[in-house]
């Protein structure tokens, strides 16, 4: 997966994501955007592969946009202590928790980095205020790192692959360089969802099991855009 | 080509059991089982379905909370399969990631 958030120079703020995943083909037939209904209006929206009821894309409107990628580390046994002694949650059902239940991008990140998940992950948080944006590294227990944009200091954009951020992704499978190349070659003053798109389907960032990209600003929710990639 | 996600509405006033049914009914039911119990036995390690199979058979409450139980025991429903299998998908990141 890649997961992009960017703050343009007006202080807006964007979100795109590819999920990358197993078995592109059927999963590509099985992709649905949902809003949730609650009294008639719009809960939050998020997508998500139809008999799967977590999200592991979304956005709470005007609050915050969220999308988690994969973190493979520890071991498989300390996943089942967490599912089945600990009763921790799934990755990305606290997603759709975090959605229907955070007041705010503040409370989202709090929510985000300290409940409890059965597997390693990393989540993350695009605000609608200028500088919220986070990349939240998670162990099981609760953050291994924050990551918050810092637009003051040129760091306008965050790229999250499936790495830790603070190391070097491995060459057979870096995505993040030539995202990166794309942004800066892009600049902050291009920075917007149709721009997004196109830094999200450079290649490899877009690759052969790229399901889906979706683009969000949690600020103009109605903008919120998946498309079935066929690379 | 690319092409647009289907959009649909959740109702959350719903029962969550009742959530995905109208979802679900849009697409081919047989195309829908066959890609859940494909993606089942493709992607849970053998030890994770020894464990869920059999405990979903009892009750799937044991495992996970509601309102995710209960969505997972509609889906199973709508689609005549084993809950087992729908669980297993839904927990497919978590057998897998490490």
């Amino acid at each position: 997966c890649t997961s992009i958030i960017a703050q343009d120079t007006k202080g807006n703020i964007y979100h795109g994501r590819n999920l990358d995943y197993a078995f592109p083909e059927i999963l590509r037939n099985l992709t649905v955007d949902l809003d949730f209904i609650q009294n008639g209006t719009i809960a939050y929206t998020g997508t998500t592969f139809l008999g799967y009821v977590g999200l592991w894309t979304g956005q709470s409107p005007y609050k915050f946009t969220v999308s988690g990628d994969a973190r493979a580390k520890g071991k498989w046994w300390e996943n089942a202590i967490a599912a089945f002694f600990k009763r921790s949650s799934p990755v990305s059902w606290l997603v759709r928790d975090v959605l229907y239940n955070a007041r705010d991008f503040e409370n989202a990140a709090l929510q985000l980095s300290k409940t409890p998940i059965i597997a390693d992950t990393y989540y993350i948080l695009g605000g609608t205020q200028s500088r919220e944006g986070l990349v939240i590294t998670r162990n099981r227990n609760g953050p291994a790192d924050l990551w918050p944009l810092d637009p003051q200091r040129g760091e306008w954009f965050h790229v999250e692959t499936n790495y830790d951020h603070w190391t070097t992704p491995p060459p057979y499978d870096d995505r993040r360089t030539p995202a990166i190349k794309a942004l800066n070659a892009t600049g902050q003053a291009n920075i917007n969802a149709v721009s997004l798109y196109k830094v999200l389907s450079v290649e490899p960032v877009l690759n052969h099991m790229t399901i889906y990209t979706t683009t969000m600003s949690a600020a103009f929710p109605e903008e919120y855009s998946t498309q079935i990639r066929n690379p | 080509q690319d092409w647009a996600a289907p959009r649909y509405n959740v109702s959350l006033d719903l029962p969550p059991e009742q959530r995905w049914k109208a979802i679900l009914s849009h697409y081919n039911q047989t195309y829908l089982k066959e890609s859940m119990e494909f993606i089942y036995k493709s992607s849970i390690p053998k030890w994770v379905q020894a464990i869920i199979l059999p405990l979903a058979e009892i009750d799937i409450i044991f495992l996970v909370r509601e309102p995710y139980a209960d969505e997972i025991r509609g889906i199973a429903r709508t689609l005549e399969v084993s809950v087992g299998y729908i669980l297993g998908v839904n927990l497919a990141y978590e057998a897998t990631a490490y």
